[in-house]
C-alpha cells in the first residue's frame, strides 16, 4: 500500500 | 505597464490548455525578463511552473513588475474566441485590476479587444531547490502521452523504474497489469541518462493531466531522484518551459 505525499513537504514556502 | 505580444494566439491557447486542468486560478508575475507562474493544484500534490522569457515574444515591455491574478477558465474562454493565427497583445497597467487582450488578424482586417477582470490572489510561493536528478529521460511527448493514457486504464498508481537498460512504466490493478519498457535508441528519439537506478510510484491521474501540454512540444524531459518530486518538462519554443512537479507515493 502506498500513500500520496504532499508537494509542499518537498518545496518550502519562500 | 506591461505590453506583451505573441505572434500567434495558438501558442497562448496551448499554454492555457496546459494549465487549466490542473489549476483554476493563478498569478502571472511579469517582470522585465519575462513572465513566470507557479501554482500547486488544489490537493497540493503537484506544482506547475511556467516560464516565458522575453526572447520568444514579438514585442515585450514591462517597466514595472506586475502581478496578474488570472482565472484560467475565463482566460480560456477569451482565447478560444480568437483564431489561432491571430496575433495577441496583452496589456496591463502598473496596478491593474484588468488585463486587456487585443487580437489582430493576419491582414489586420479584424481586431477584437477583451477586458478580463483580474483577481486578488493570495498565493504561497514555493522555493524549488536545485536538484541533481539520478535519471533523466527524454522522449517524444506523444509517446509519453500514450503511455500515461494506457497506464491509467489499469491502476491509479503508475510505477516508474529507470535503469541504464531503460525506463519501465508499470500499472497493476483489478483487471490485470501493464508494463511498457523503452530503451535508449540509436536514432536519438529516446535518451536515458542514469547515475543510479530508481523506482518510484506516482498517481497516474496527474501524469495524464500533465500531458495536456503535449501540443506545446515534440519532446518531453522526465527527471527522477530519490525522495524528491518527479519533474516533467516541456520546452516552449524560444520562450522557456512549462514544468510539472509531482510528489511521489510512498509505502505506508
Amino acid at each position: 500500500n502506498t500513500t500520496q505525499t504532499s508537494i509542499a513537504s518537498y518545496f518550502k514556502k519562500e | 505597464m506591461l505590453e506583451a505580444r505573441f505572434g500567434e494566439t495558438l501558442l497562448l491557447k496551448k499554454i492555457v490548455d496546459a494549465l487549466k486542468e490542473i489549476i483554476s486560478q493563478s498569478t502571472l508575475d511579469c517582470t522585465e525578463t519575462g513572465m513566470q507562474l507557479q501554482s500547486m493544484d488544489n490537493s497540493h500534490v503537484s506544482l506547475v511552473a511556467l516560464s516565458l522569457q522575453t526572447e520568444g515574444f514579438e514585442k515585450y515591455r514591462c517597466d514595472r513588475n506586475v502581478s496578474l491574478g488570472l482565472d484560467l477558465k475565463s482566460l480560456a474562454k477569451v482565447v478560444k474566441s480568437a483564431s489561432g493565427d491571430d496575433a495577441v497583445t496583452l496589456t496591463a497597467a502598473d496596478k491593474a485590476d484588468k488585463l486587456l487582450l487585443s487580437f489582430e488578424s493576419d491582414n489586420k482586417s479584424r481586431t477584437a479587444d477583451y477586458e478580463l477582470k483580474l483577481l486578488n490572489l493570495d498565493q504561497d510561493h514555493l522555493g524549488i531547490p536545485e536538484t541533481n536528478y539520478a535519471c533523466i529521460v527524454q522522449m517524444p511527448s506523444s509517446e509519453f502521452a500514450r503511455i500515461c493514457r494506457d497506464m491509467s486504464m489499469f491502476s491509479e498508481s503508475v510505477v516508474i523504474s529507470c535503469t541504464k537498460q531503460g525506463i519501465k512504466f508499470s500499472a497493476n490493478g483489478d483487471m490485470g497489469s501493464a508494463n511498457i519498457k523503452l530503451s535508449d535508441t540509436s536514432k536519438g528519439d529516446i535518451t536515458i541518462d542514469v547515475d543510479e537506478p530508481i523506482t518510484q510510484s506516482f498517481a497516474g491521474r496527474y501524469l495524464n493531466t500533465f500531458t495536456r501540454a503535449t501540443p506545446l512540444s515534440d519532446r518531453v524531459k522526465i527527471c527522477l531522484a530519490p525522495d524528491v518530486p518527479l519533474l516533467v518538462e516541456y520546452p516552449i519554443e524560444d520562450y522557456g518551459y512549462i514544468r510539472y512537479y509531482l510528489a511521489p507515493k510512498v509505502d505506508e
